[in-house]
This record gives C-alpha cells, sequence and structure tokens, in this order.
C-alpha cells in the first residue's frame, strides 16, 4: 500500500520535528514538495528506529508509537556523513 | 546508544533550577533532580553541584508554552522536556504543562524524564534500544528504575568509568546484592532433566520447565523457587517451546505450538498471542530453542535438526537460503531441548541433561577441561558438591 503523502499532515509534521524528514513543515503546505520516496524512506527510517516492523506505511502500531509522549529533542541530529571530517 | 558528539570537558559540574514548575514543592523537585543527575554519577566521576548564585554549567527551567529557544512546548502530552547538548550550553527545560509527580504510576514521572534530559546535557542522544533511557519514549514510571547497559556503556565512552569509585563488576551484568542460593532442587537435579525453554530478562536469567520456573543465581537456584509459571507471567501457559529476550526493545517472546507471546517484563502485551506465521514469518511451528546470536545479532531458532536466521530489518526475515542444518554449528547436537545467550557473552545449547558452550568467535563448541557436553546439574542448578557453575563458566 502506498502512503498518500498529504493524507496525514501531524505524522509529516512528527517525522520533520524529530528529524526523520529533511524538511521545514511548519509551513503547512510545504508537504506538497514532499516526495512519496521521501516520506516512505523517512517513516521507515522511523520504524526502524523505534523497533517497530518496517513496512513504509502509516501503519496503527507507528501511529500508537508517533502518539507516545516523549523527549522533545531530535532522534536524528545528523549523519558522520554529514559531519566535517578530521584529517 | 548515541553520541551526539560533545561533552563536558570537566567533571565537576553545576546547576540550577532557575524556574521551578507550578504546585510542586521546590524542596521535592531540588531532590528529584539531585537523584536524576546521580543517575550518571553514579557509573562515572561526574559530579552535579547546585549552586544558587553565579554562571552554572547546567541551567534547568521549567516553562510552558513559547519560552524563549524558538521551540515551543506543546501542553499535556506530546513532547514533555528538551535539553542542549554541551556544545550548545546543556540546559535542560522541561514543560511545565505536564503533571509531573514523584514515585506514582499517575501523572509523569519528573525523576525519570529528568535523568533522559541530563543525558542530554552530557552528551548523549536518543538510543534505538526501547528499554534504555536514553530511548525518546516516555513508558511511565518505573518503581524499581535501573541504569541499562546500554547507558552505562554511553556515558562511560565520553567521561570514562569512575575508577575512583567502586562500580559495577566487570562482567556485562548489573548486579545486586548476591541472592540466596538453595542447592539441590530435587527436581531440576534429576539426571536427564529436559528443560523447555531458559533465557535472560534484566540480568536474570529464567528456566522454565512444564508449569513450573526457576530464577538462577551465580552459582545455582535461587531461593523460593520454582514458581507457577501463571503467576509469574500472567497469560503464559505451561510447556513452553522456546524464549529469548530480545536486547533491542527489552521485550521477551515464549514460543508455544503455532503461537508466540510477547511480555514487557512480567506484563503480556495487548494482542497476544498471536501466530508464529504472522509474527515470525518464515519459522515454523513447535521450535525446540531461540536465543539472540551475540555474533550478529540476530534471532535464531532450532527445529530438529535444522536452524532457521530471522532478521527483522529483512525482507523476507528469513532468507531462501534457510533452513541450514544444525552441523553448521560444529559440535551442537540436533534435537536441542533449549538454548541461551548467557550474560557472559557465550551462547549455551541444552539437551538431555547436559550443556555445550559455544565460543562465538571460534564458531565451535569450546574444547574444555572438563570437556563439554557437561551435566547441567552441578554447573547451571548447584546440584550434588560441586562448586557451582560459576568457576566453570568463567574460564
Amino acid at each position: 500500500a502506498a502512503p498518500v503523502v498529504n493524507s496525514d499532515p501531524q505524522a509529516m509534521f512528527y517525522l520533520s520535528q524529530f528529524g526523520y524528514l529533511n524538511a521545514n513543515l511548519k509551513n503547512p503546505g510545504s508537504g506538497n514538495l514532499i516526495s512519496e520516496d521521501a516520506l516512505i524512506s523517512a517513516i521507515k527510517d522511523f520504524q526502524a528506529f523505534a523497533q517497530l516492523n518496517i513496512t513504509g506505511v502509516m501503519d496503527d502500531e507507528t501511529k500508537e508509537v508517533m502518539s507516545m509522549p516523549r523527549c522533545g529533542v531530535r532522534d536524528k541530529i545528523g549523519t558522520a556523513g554529514r559531519a566535517r571530517r578530521r584529517r | 546508544y548515541a553520541l551526539q558528539g560533545s561533552r563536558w570537558r570537566v567533571k565537576a559540574l553545576t546547576y540550577r533550577i532557575s524556574s521551578y514548575p507550578r504546585n510542586v514543592k521546590r524542596s521535592e523537585v531540588d531532590a528529584e533532580l539531585a537523584r536524576a543527575f546521580n543517575v550518571w554519577s553514579e557509573y562515572t566521576d561526574l559530579t552535579f553541584t547546585p549552586k544558587a548564585s553565579g554562571q552554572v554549567h547546567i541551567d534547568v527551567r521549567f516553562a510552558r508554552g513559547e519560552h524563549g529557544d524558538g521551540d515551543p512546548f506543546d501542553g499535556p502530552g506530546g513532547t514533555l522536556a528538551h535539553a542542549y547538548f554541551p556544545v550548545y550550553g546543556g540546559d535542560a527545560h522541561f514543560d511545565d504543562a505536564e503533571s509531573w509527580t514523584f514515585r506514582s504510576y499517575r501523572g509523569t514521572n519528573l525523576f525519570q524524564v529528568a535523568a533522559h534530559e541530563f543525558g542530554h546535557s552530557l552528551g548523549l542522544s536518543h538510543s534505538d534500544v526501547r528499554a534504555s533511557l536514553m530511548a525518546p519514549f516516555y513508558r511511565g514510571y518505573d518503581s524499581s528504575f535501573k541504569l541499562h547497559e546500554d547507558d552505562i556503556q554511553a556515558i562511560q565512552s565520553l567521561y570514562g568509568t569512575g575508577k575512583s569509585k567502586n562500580k559495577r563488576p566487570a562482567s556485562a551484568q548489573v548486579t545486586e546484592a548476591p541472592e540466596k542460593t538453595i542447592p539441590n532442587d530435587p527436581e531440576l537435579c534429576r539426571s536427564g532433566i529436559k528443560i523447555d525453554a531458559i533465557f535472560t530478562e534484566s540480568s536474570s536469567t529464567y528456566l522454565f520447565k512444564g508449569d513450573s520456573y526457576w530464577k538462577l543465581t551465580e552459582d545455582g537456584v535461587a531461593a523460593g523457587y520454582p514458581r507457577s509459571i501463571s503467576s509469574g507471567w500472567p497469560g503464559l501457559p505451561g510447556s513452553i517451546d522456546a524464549a529469548f529476550t530480545y536486547s533491542k526493545n527489552g521485550r521477551t517472546y515464549f514460543f508455544k505450538g503455532s503461537q508466540y507471546y510477547r511480555f514487557s517484563g512480567k506484563t503480556m502485551d495487548d494482542g497476544y498471542p498471536k501466530m508464529i506465521s504472522d509474527g515470525f514469518q518464515g519459522i515454523p511451528s513447535s521450535v525446540d530453542a531461540a536465543f539472540v546470536w551475540s555474533g550478529n545479532g540476530k534471532i535464531y531458532f532450532f527445529k530438529d535438526g535444522q536452524f532457521y536466521r530471522f532478521d527483522p530489518t529483512a525482507k523476507p526475515p528469513v532468507k531462501s537460503t534457510y533452513p541450514k542444518p544444525i552441523a553448521n554449528w560444529a559440535g551442537v547436537p540436533d534435537n536441542l531441548d533449549a538454548a541461551l545467550q548467557y550474560t557472559n557473552g557465550y551462547t549455551y545449547f541444552f539437551k538431555g541433561g547436559q550443556y555445550y558452550r559455544f565460543n562465538d568467535r571460534t564458531f565451535a563448541v569450546d574444547s574444555a577441561d572438563p570437556p563439554f557436553p557437561r551435566a547441567v546439574g552441578p554447573w547451571w542448578f548447584g546440584c550434588n558438591t560441586m562448586n557451582g557453575r560459576g568457576s566453570g563458566m568463567m574460564q
């Protein structure tokens, strides 16, 4: 099942807020600019991090974990690949 | 665990609570936050000193909504708090709209959330180990909170092990006072004993047989056992086939026939049991043994003369090249009773009153004196006069 990009703005905001989607979704219109592939990839990243079944789909289990109270610090804070390397 | 990339250069850190929550006694907040800092100082040489005036390393504030850092709080639920890594100042902010509580199942436990946030203040990012303190999700009040091994490794990788203090044992396990051991349990000390399952959960090793279970100590069986499975793990039937605890989410999985049961601690998760064919696609019914192998973190299932490797992150989770013959595990027999990844890192296989210690580095059953297989009674259950299994296991 393919997720519909604009169907769940809350989930997209969540994925953006915690570092899974590289987009600023404080502007609601920017959801239109996110490709389906990017969204699926973000959902998969979140599912992998939360130890859920990796489906790429916003299933009930994923929604349930996203609704849990949590820390406001991003889960993804930049990867080693993006970091400046020491010689 | 994950590190953000910055840390404090000094180990004597200071903090101040510059804004307190409404409707909570200041003295209680002071005590809980000091306790939360102590979670980290217990395993390192870090010290945390409250300071009433002047500059401090970590400023702690309770605030509502927008509070000046561009990252507003969202009211009750949702995000509870946030904190800044050392490179950004280390400050910790808590949402004052939450109902902060102490030692209560109601509201949100301040101690646990603060200990988590202070982990960020010290340089730790979120961990993907669900049972760790640095996992991002709040799981409710834990009356027997203990810092997870994942968190200990994380903080010690930044600040060392704290040589000046009396630290935890060298083994990966964090132990409390040694438990009283009862020798010569009549059921376990029968020769040729066939056990159903054995697994380690929260640093304790449990053995299941029929409708009973035993807790194992370092050198035998803990006092007060056996107990009935139905009293210890409500909802779980007797005579299970296999069990393991998955360290990545801290949950224990039990297998019986075509079904499996998932437990968080001693509580069965909602919606269980489920069919093995649904949750563990590619794994057959009525398995003999299951464990997580330290060599790669994957889950292995054994049945008759074959084994299956299950990788939850792969599609399909069991490759088409499985099952494979158990003979691939040099020295391990067919038709096992149970298997276990023990706290010392070795994998142990059990069959008909004997056990085999598998060396995950040489990928073979260890050659040792006395050789494997050995009788489980004296080495695992404290039977007869032999001095427990401890000495043998440590070789």
